[in-house]
């Protein structure tokens, strides 16, 4: 654990948490792709199916049962309990065009072929691209409430946090996974238009809209 | 290697 790790954890806990509790509040998930929501709980359904298999620490298990939890408790909210509110016609994403890719990727550049190691590859490469559907519906809307601005601020600013957290960990214990680096690093490089505009448009108190 | 399959991140 290093202050990079900490802090993209933490970053991660607040977007999710931020999410559902700004569905909860607004009793709305109005501007929210549902789409991307599912790609997020099979990225942690695949991805911490080794609650059960191996322990890491109390801290590591904790924060792979709250991700787990909200992230299932977000989709409950988007399609059961806030249903109406959920706008359909914007989230018109093709998620198979991930799901597939991702899969077929998870069985060709992977680690072991172990069933588990499978598994956690696919999440890796899925997590990747799973804030497609909502930055592509963001951009269909021309815009994103404050709230939703700030959630997917804090949801790339985790990923961009591991990288350094990968580098200090390359100098400092020899640690070098290729296959989460190079995706992570994708996952990041998605967020930097998205990065810009919250920089110029939302810090400065101005709505997120597109041109 | 071994260490690397023990996946010690979230």
């Amino acid at each position: 654990m290093n202050i990079f790790r900490l802090c993209g954890d933490l970053s991660h806990l607040l977007a999710i948490l931020l999410l559902l509790v700004k569905i909860w509040k607004t009793r709305s998930c109005a501007g929210i792709s549902g789409k991307s929501q599912i790609l997020f709980a099979i990225v942690y359904t695949t991805r911490y199916l080794d609650l059960f298999t191996s322990f890491v620490s109390i801290y590591n298990s904790v924060m792979k049962i709250v991700f787990l939890s909200a992230s299932y408790g977000t989709l409950y909210l988007m399609f059961y309990k806030f249903k109406p509110t959920y706008d359909h016609n914007h989230d018109s994403f093709r998620i198979l065009y991930l799901i597939v890719p991702a899969l077929v990727l998870s069985f060709v550049i992977v680690h072991a072929y172990t069933l588990m190691e499978v598994l956690w590859t696919y999440s890796i490469y899925l997590e990747a691209v799973a804030i497609m559907p909502q930055l592509f519906m963001v951009s269909r809307t021309g815009e994103a409430e404050t709230i939703t601005s700030h959630y997917l601020f804090a949801l790339g600013s985790y990923r961009a946090l591991y990288i350094l957290n990968w580098i200090y960990r390359y100098y400092t214990e020899d640690f070098l996974d290729l296959i989460v680096i190079i995706a992570g690093i994708v996952q990041t490089i998605l967020y930097c238009d998205f990065f810009y505009l919250y920089i110029t448009k939302v810090l400065k108190g101005k709505r997120l809209s597109l041109p | 290697g071994e260490a690397i399959l023990k996946h010690d991140e979230l």
